[in-house]
Order: C-alpha cells, then sequence, then structure tokens
C-alpha cells in the first residue's frame, strides 16, 4: 500500500511547477 | 510587474501554475474537505507525463491502478462524485483490460477540472485565506 501511495504522491509532485 | 497573488485570479492556470498559489489554493481545499479534487488534477497531469515505453509499462499499470482505487473506484469519493459514469466506466474497463494510454484520464481531469473552475476556484477567491494572503 506505501509503494502505491509513493508511487501516487511522486506522480502528482511530477506535475507540479518548480518553485519559482 | 504584477504581484503573483494578483495573477491567481486571473485564471486557475495561473494560480496551478504558481508553487506558492497551489499551496494556498491546496489548504483552503483542505478545510472544505475537498483537497483529493486538485491531487487528482495533478496525478491526471503526472500520469500523461509519463510516456510509454517497454521500462515503465509496469509503473505506469502500477499508477493507473492507483489512481484508479484511490479516487474514482469509492462513488462517495469527492473526485469520484464529480465524474460523470460513463468516464468512470471507460476508465475502469482501461484499467481491467490493461489499456494504458497517456490519455485515459483526460476526460475525467476535464470533468474534475471544469467543477473547480466553476465552484471551489471562485469561492477560493473570495476566501479569507486568500483575502488574508493578499
Amino acid at each position: 500500500i506505501d509503494s502505491e501511495d509513493d508511487l501516487l504522491q511522486e506522480c502528482i509532485s511530477s506535475a507540479m511547477p518548480k518553485k519559482k | 510587474p504584477t504581484p503573483p497573488y494578483l495573477r491567481w485570479a486571473e485564471s486557475l492556470h495561473s494560480l496551478l501554475d504558481d508553487q506558492d498559489g497551489i499551496n494556498l489554493f491546496r489548504t483552503f481545499l483542505k478545510q472544505e474537505n475537498c483537497a483529493d479534487l486538485l491531487d487528482f488534477w495533478f496525478a491526471c497531469s503526472g500520469f500523461r507525463k509519463l510516456e510509454p515505453c517497454d521500462s515503465n509499462e509496469e509503473k505506469r499499470l502500477k499508477l493507473a491502478k492507483a489512481i484508479y482505487k484511490k479516487y474514482i473506484l469509492d462513488n462517495n469519493g469527492i473526485v469520484s462524485r464529480q465524474i460523470k459514469p460513463a468516464t468512470k466506466s471507460f476508465i475502469k474497463d482501461c484499467v481491467i483490460k490493461q489499456l494504458i494510454d497517456p490519455a485515459m484520464f483526460d476526460q475525467a481531469q476535464t470533468e474534475i477540472q471544469s467543477m473547480i473552475e466553476e465552484n471551489t476556484y471562485p469561492l477560493f477567491l473570495k476566501s479569507d485565506i486568500y483575502l488574508e494572503y493578499t
């Protein structure tokens, strides 16, 4: 379950803009 | 130059293009118990970015299942309630048949985005949390 959550979190972060 | 917080009011995309804007919007959504809407929106964008290739097929399948399970499977979830039944069955079919396409969540993302634009985004711009920030 943890790894599923990690995968989701990584996916969400990958779509976010980088801090300017 | 226009301060970022004024640009956030121009469009949802201006808000979601700024890390501070996202953080503040997410804090607001969390108060309203609907932060999943934003997480789902970003999860769809992140999923689309994963190029189909042999080395990440397993990861894409696992991720598609994880997104489906967390946001769509439970019909009482905030995201699931805003997605049309036809869109949900399309995604369910893709997962079951393991037809993992980069665009498989696009329609669901559009439906959630419309809901955010019509509902939570205008509420955010009128919220104490945004007004205090400005």
